[in-house]
Parts: C-alpha cells; sequence; structure tokens
C-alpha cells in the first residue's frame, strides 16, 4: 500500500455493472490508517 | 455594497468564469478550516469516478464513469470514459455534492452504468477493464468525511460574546440566530425587533473567527462589553424563545499562547496594523491597552476619536497587528497619520516626534507558514465590512501570511488584507456544498 498523511492507498477489487453485465477490476482506493 | 445578489440565480457558474479569466483556483488544501483540506492531497487529475450522467434520454438517474481532467477548489472539471481527447462533452461538477461517487458505487446500490448516448463502444467491458484497471478512485468514505468536518458545536440559541458591530472596542452579548458552514448568524440580545419581527441588528462570522467568544470572555480578559439592555424584548423571535445555553472556551479556536512577561507589549508603543474599518489599509497604530491573555487594544494613530470607543482587540499572535517598518520592508503603502505624508514619512522621525517606542519585532507573529496561496488565485471570501457576503474574489498579493484579497468586479477600495489561515475564506465551490449563498462579480466580466 502506497501512503500519504493520514490515509493509506489500498489496491481493492471494485464492481463495474453496465447494461451488458458485470464485472471487477483492481483500483487503487484510499481509506483512513487504522 | 448596492445590492445582494445570489451567484445561481444571476447564472454565475465558476468552471466557465475560470476558463473565461484563465486563472486559477486555490486548492482545498491551502483552506485550514473547511471540509476535506486533510483528504484534498488524495483528490488529484487522473482520478476516476462515478458520476451523473447527463447525456442520455433515459427518464432515469443513470451514471458513468468520467475522469478529473482539471481541479479548481471543490470543483473538478470531468470527462466521461469514451470521449478520449474530445473535451466539448467536459463538465464541471462539485466534488462534495452528493451525485459524485467512487468507481464501485453504483454496483453496490444496484444502479447500471450507462454510457453517454455520444459515444459508441463494441466491447465496453474490455474498454473500461483498460482505463480503470491501476488507475485511483476518491476514497469510499469521501462524503462521510464531509458530513462529518460539517457538523458544528454550535446551535441556534447558544449565547456568545462577539464585537459589537456598533462600537468596535467593546463585546457584546448575542444568540445564534443560524448556522451555515461554520458560519454563525449572531442576533445581538438587546438589538431590538422591527415591525416585521426582524431583528434590527446582527452579525455574521466564522465559528472560528477571532472576534467571537465565550460567555465570560470579556470580563476574563479585561475587555470592555455593552450590558444588554433588559428594557428590549426580543422574546417573540425563534432565536430567543428557547432556554439560552452559554457557551464555552472547549467550543472556540484555542490561540497561540503568548508570554505576557516584562518584555510583553506596553501602552504607547507603535506598531503598524490593518485598520479594522479599512481592511486594505496598513496604519501606523498603537498599542491604547493592554489586557490579559495576549490581548492588546490598538488605536489607528492620527484618527482616534479620543474616548477609545474605536480601539480594536488583537490578540498578540494575530496576524493583523505587524512590527513597525513591516510595510516599507515588503513593499506595502502604508496609510500614516493625517497630516504626514506617506513619500516623507519615516518611522525614526515619527518615533521621535511622537516620544514613542517601536514595539520589539519579536512580540510579532510574523511565521512564514508556507500557506500555498499565489497572486491570481480564485477563491470565495468574506467581506469583512459586509460579513454576511461571502463573494468571488482574486488573491492580488501574497506577502508572508497576509493575502490582499480584491473582490471581482469591485474597485481596488474594497481589497481587504486576510491572513492566510482567516476561517473567512474559503475554497471555490464551498458555496455550494454548505448552501450559503454566493456573490457574483458585478459588471461585465
Amino acid at each position: 500500500a502506497a501512503e500519504s498523511s493520514g490515509r493509506k492507498w489500498e489496491q481493492k477489487q471494485v464492481q463495474i455493472k453496465t447494461l451488458e453485465g458485470e464485472f471487477s477490476v483492481t483500483m487503487w482506493a484510499s481509506d483512513d490508517k487504522k | 455594497r448596492p445590492f445582494v445578489q445570489d451567484a445561481t440565480l444571476a447564472g454565475f457558474d465558476w468552471g466557465s468564469y475560470l476558463e473565461k479569466s484563465g486563472l486559477l483556483a486555490a486548492p482545498v488544501s491551502c483552506f485550514r478550516h473547511v471540509p476535506l483540506c486533510a483528504q484534498w492531497e488524495d483528490v488529484y487529475v487522473g482520478l476516476k469516478v462515478e458520476v451523473l450522467n447527463t447525456h442520455t434520454a433515459l427518464p432515469s438517474k443513470v451514471y458513468w464513469i468520467a475522469t478529473v481532467v482539471q481541479l479548481a477548489g471543490y470543483k473538478a472539471l470531468l470527462r466521461y470514459e469514451g470521449f478520449e481527447d474530445d473535451d466539448r462533452h467536459d463538465l464541471w461538477c462539485n466534488l462534495g455534492t452528493a451525485d459524485v461517487h467512487p468507481i464501485g458505487w453504483c454496483a453496490v446500490n444496484n444502479k447500471p452504468l450507462v454510457p453517454p448516448q455520444e459515444v459508441h463502444q463494441q466491447d465496453w467491458k474490455s474498454y473500461l477493464m483498460e482505463r480503470l484497471v491501476g488507475a485511483h478512485t476518491i476514497p469510499v468514505d469521501f462524503h462521510v468525511k464531509m458530513a462529518d468536518s460539517l457538523r458544528c458545536p454550535f446551535r441556534q440559541g447558544v449565547r456568545v460574546e462577539v464585537v459589537d458591530r456598533s462600537q468596535v472596542s467593546r463585546t457584546r452579548l448575542a444568540v445564534v440566530d443560524t448556522v451555515i458552514g461554520g458560519r454563525l448568524r449572531l442576533l445581538y440580545e438587546d438589538a431590538g425587533l422591527g415591525p416585521s419581527g426582524e431583528v434590527l441588528s446582527d452579525f455574521w462570522c466564522h465559528m472560528q473567527s477571532p472576534l467571537v467568544h465565550h460567555v465570560g470572555w470579556s470580563e476574563t480578559v479585561d475587555h470592555s462589553i455593552k450590558e444588554t439592555d433588559t428594557n428590549v424584548n426580543m422574546g417573540s423571535h425563534p432565536a430567543f424563545r428557547r432556554v439560552h445555553q452559554n457557551s464555552v472556551p472547549d467550543q472556540f479556536k484555542k490561540l497561540r499562547t503568548v508570554y505576557m512577561g516584562a518584555t510583553f507589549f506596553k501602552e504607547g508603543m507603535k506598531i503598524e496594523a490593518i485598520d479594522p474599518l479599512n481592511l486594505g489599509n496598513i496604519c501606523v497604530a498603537s498599542v491604547r491597552k493592554v489586557l490579559l491573555d495576549g490581548y492588546i487594544m490598538v488605536g489607528i494613530d492620527g484618527v482616534e476619536i479620543g474616548d477609545g470607543s474605536d480601539w480594536f482587540c488583537y490578540h498578540a499572535s494575530s496576524h493583523a497587528i505587524l512590527p513597525v517598518g513591516y510595510c516599507e520592508n515588503n513593499d506595502i503603502p502604508l496609510t500614516v497619520p493625517p497630516g504626514y505624508d506617506q513619500a516623507t514619512f519615516t518611522w525614526p522621525v515619527y518615533l521621535e516626534e511622537t516620544g514613542a517606542v517601536a514595539a520589539p519585532q519579536r512580540l510579532f507573529n510574523t511565521d512564514d507558514v508556507g500557506h500555498g496561496f499565489t497572486s491570481g488565485m480564485k477563491l470565495e471570501a468574506v467581506d469583512l465590512m459586509e460579513p454576511r457576503l461571502v463573494c468571488v474574489a482574486t488573491v492580488r498579493r501574497c506577502v508572508g501570511r497576509l493575502l490582499l484579497l480584491h473582490f471581482d468586479g469591485w474597485e481596488p477600495e474594497f481589497d481587504q488584507w486576510v491572513d492566510c489561515q482567516s476561517p473567512e475564506i474559503y475554497p471555490v465551490g464551498w458555496c455550494e456544498i454548505t448552501g450559503y449563498q454566493l456573490q457574483p462579480p458585478i459588471g461585465p466580466e
């Protein structure tokens, strides 16, 4: 995970739901450091 | 100001205004007191979001993925995926509003992503995979953090002590009437009511303003306070109907502690100070009285009435008091006392003529805080002479921690010096997020 002040970036699987169907992609998303 | 407007009703749009001027907006991270300031370093050009799709003929609300291509305060210029390098459909969107979400939000909330009707793609899955894998999105808790930071420790009915706008040397008891984005509308307890029940005198300031204090503050620091006229009945106004709650010190911002020993400010010492009634002027001034807890009363030389009613209270850590020579050293025109010529005025001669001494430089808070503002940046700023108004403004000069703000469309005589950490300045888009009315620039753009 890459860090910035007070938070951390994590690779996350996120769902994409289009009219043609659903699939997942891996993206960077940040959240509070715990 | 001759009139008050609502920027939205007047057709003002920050996005097109910035594009026409070619100027930048001050980033959210410059404003320590605003929502999401701490999170804003995770917001940058290239982020992917899910946003309302305005390019569809579908009757229901649908969303599509977009990329941040430019940032201006809270506002982001977004480009829908599929438009590639075509910027004709770019849209400005406020990242603090509800219809911008992290990638994945639509799937979780069972809302299908529908591309704009102008873009055609054979295989959206492959296209989006290529665009999204490894990209960044806004934090999952973005809107939660926004809501958290908009919470305010003040509510209607809380009593405070605030500067008396009719006599700036004293405070006056007031009651919180309205809270918008941390800005308080305060009603003086004995202001009186007009024929329609309207309060005849109010005051707006941010809850972190140095002008507002807890009940008992004036007595604590030996500041003058107006005795409330108990013959004035405000009872029919909603803010006065409920049982009032006195504010306490914990509800206010703590100021920097200053040492008030033998080397502190003394009565008669000369300084330079922002004129509280002409905030674009930095004047020759004197310490008139030393209060407790690091506060001093300041008078502007040569224009004082003589009874002390125009003295103004500044804390020793305030940006608004400056050491002798500050203006000269920073190429700022010093407003000199009547009878003196700005071109020939010199401090050594003036000190000799008045038999006074300059306050020692070490007593002033001139720390360089590395604020990030630069001249030309746009922002939303309170007109401190009419503090209910938040206006479209431009940073005209930066001198240390001081910013000279210009109100767009207004004459330079309305310019005001503020501290870079003033709670009365906000990023572009702040009014839209909080629901505060923004004053657009006047005159032709």
